[in-house]
């Protein structure tokens, strides 16, 4: 059982092992944008192709991952400008991410975009994997999003006509509850 | 088993990107189950299988769908299977990645998987992860939405705690509707139904509300938020006590400076409502008793009736049986002369061709919009009154514009299926 004392169990307790990684520096940031379909892949100069699937492996993902961050490590160590982290690819998609968000959209991964990545969410992709079908996608996606700009107020409300056929007093409508 | 559910998932491909943004079912009833080797840690699985199904009910109300619990049939031939689980769960090929963050996701085939080591917690019950809202969330996808950046929508990806009584909001009714359409059917009466209450400065205020009723079940309409109340269709048992448990042909409301009645009509009977006590008459102040026979208290009248309303402005009630139309008076208490008359005679279409005809389903006069509509099917025709008539004098007394459907006007009428009604 997970310890907990409270009636309601608001204080259980998860062990160290249960906890999902925290989005804490820009490699991480990566895997969660590549993760959840901002990213087409986490390299831009590796010779190696990304996993791109449909059939999500996560036992693929990890190794890419970590020769990623290994070859990344060493080159940060050196510390020459032009091998940063933040390729044009993660830039272009942490802007996605933040716009989409709602977030500043700085480019720069910083503690807002952070806290943003660290929040509860469902684990379907924002942005599908496939190139090809990835078109239909935003174009769907950008329609059911765009619809929401269009009808920006809500549903203009009905106004109750007071002169009642002979007209008697003003008509209510009550407001119930579910 | 678990290894037939293995190998099923690994053959599942990811929800391909084609597949956002288009309805994945093709029927309208679908089964769903909480599976047995996946029930959460955290909730009873009696309050596990209430969220479920309020979730699936709340997807109900806005969409032609309806869903039901399915605990008999094979795990295969169910739409929508539900389960809790942790790391590498259920025979899933994507792991959930321990306490916080990602808390459930959802397949395309139909099978919603949510997190356990996350602290799910019933509705509007202190700290943690409602499994109600994500239970929305995830049926969502299965049912086709993507993901939607807009705040408000129940489709936002990350998580937002949660307001007290959240509902699907206009937005999120017609991105459902978007891909499964809209609600229809037949409505046995439409009226609104008016009572007086005293303020708190001893003043006599009129209120009303709008009740759409379609054989057993009834909603209330909120004419101000252009929806039906959260949590309808109600049962009329429920809602209208002494009414027949199969609903109502017809409602009339007599209102005048010396009578204030209600009257409900169901085959060649009809009820007298006493609203005061929330139910039907078995016996009214003038000694009546009901059910009581049409033909008795309004004679010349025959029943069955199609349906009626009470026209303030002539004192006469009007009752409609297929072509035509009988004026019923109330202060002389007989058929008009000239009565019946021909539905197409006293309320001439405007534009020629362009009328209900016969069998109406429901004549309803709304407050909100001070008009009297003819209902049939799924099209409304709007009676010309003093206002338009204000506007154009040439247009002919009580004649009818043209026709358009009751979705453009009332929306979101949707039937919810019967296991879920209380």
């Amino acid at each position: 059982e997970k310890v907990f004392h409270s009636r309601d169990h608001s204080d259980i307790e998860t062990s160290s092992e249960h906890l999902a990684e925290l989005i804490t520096d820009t490699d991480t940031a990566q895997h969660f944008l590549f993760k959840y379909g901002f990213m087409r892949s986490l390299t831009w100069e590796s010779t190696r192709s990304p996993v791109v699937n449909t059939e999500t492996n996560s036992d693929v993902f990890l190794e890419d991952t970590l020769s990623f961050v290994q070859k990344h490590s060493s080159l940060s160590r050196s510390g020459p400008a032009e091998h940063t982290l933040e390729s044009p690819d993660f830039t272009r998609a942490l802007l996605e991410f933040q716009r989409v968000s709602g977030l500043p959209v700085t480019g720069v991964f910083d503690d807002t975009t952070k806290v943003a990545m660290n929040k509860p969410r469902c684990g379907v992709p924002d942005k599908e994997e496939d190139p090809i079908e990835n078109i239909e996608t935003s174009i769907i996606t950008e329609n059911l999003n765009e619809t929401s700009e269009i009808f920006n107020t809500t549903a203009t409300p009905q106004t109750n006509d007071t002169d009642v056929q002979n007209g008697t007093s003003d008509m209510i409508e009550t407001a119930p509850q579910r | 088993h678990l290894q037939s559910l293995i190998h099923k998932s690994s053959r599942r491909k990811r929800s391909t990107g084609v597949l956002w943004g288009h309805a994945a079912f093709s029927k309208s009833v679908l089964t769903w189950r909480l599976i047995g080797e996946g029930y959460s840690s955290q909730l009873s699985v009696d309050e596990q299988r209430h969220i479920f199904r309020l979730a699936f009910r709340m997807w109900s109300e806005v969409s032609p769908l309806q869903f039901v619990e399915d605990l008999r049939s094979p795990p295969d031939e169910i739409d929508i299977r539900l389960g809790f689980g942790t790391g590498r769960h259920l025979g899933c090929s994507q792991s959930f990645d321990g306490a916080g963050r990602e808390f459930a996701h959802a397949w395309f085939l139909g099978d919603i998987h949510f997190d356990d080591d996350e602290h799910f917690t019933a509705p509007n019950t202190g700290n943690g992860i409602s499994l109600l809202k994500v239970a929305v969330h995830e049926i969502g996808h299965v049912l086709g939405l993507p993901h939607i950046y807009r705040s408000g929508s129940i489709m936002q990806p990350s998580y937002r705690p949660q307001d007290d009584g959240f509902e699907l909001d206009w937005l999120d009714r017609k991105a459902i509707q978007n891909l499964y359409g809209g609600c229809g059917g037949r409505f046995s009466t439409v009226f609104d139904w008016i009572r007086k209450e005293r303020s708190a400065y001893g003043e006599v205020v009129v209120r009303f509300n709008t009740y759409f009723m379609r054989n057993g079940w009834y909603w209330l309409y909120e004419n101000r938020s252009n929806r039906t109340r959260y949590g309808d269709p109600v049962s009329v048992q429920v809602g209208w006590h002494g009414l027949p448990s199969s609903g109502v042909d017809a409602y009339v409301h007599v209102w005048s400076r010396e009578t204030d009645t209600a009257y409900f009509f169901k085959g060649t009977q009809y009820w007298r409502y006493d609203s005061e006590n929330d139910q039907t008459f078995s016996e009214d102040p003038d000694g009546q008793r009901y059910p009581r026979l049409i033909s008795e208290g309004f004679p010349g009248v025959p029943g069955p009736i199609d349906t009626a309303y009470y026209d303030r402005r002539d004192a006469h009630i009007y009752f409609f049986r297929g072509s035509m139309v009988y004026r019923f008076s109330i202060q002389a208490n007989k058929l008009a002369a000239q009565s019946p008359q021909r539905m197409t005679e006293l309320f001439p279409a405007l534009t020629p061709g362009n009328h209900p005809g016969s069998n109406l389903d429901a004549a309803y006069f709304s407050y909100t919009h001070n008009a009297l509509f003819l209902i049939k099917g799924a099209s409304y025709w709007r009676v010309v009154g003093k206002r338009e008539r204000r506007m154009k004098r040439s247009l002919p007394y009580n004649s009818l514009l043209p026709g358009r459907e009751v979705q453009q006007q009332w929306f979101d009428i949707c039937e919810v299926h019967a296991s879920a009604l209380k």
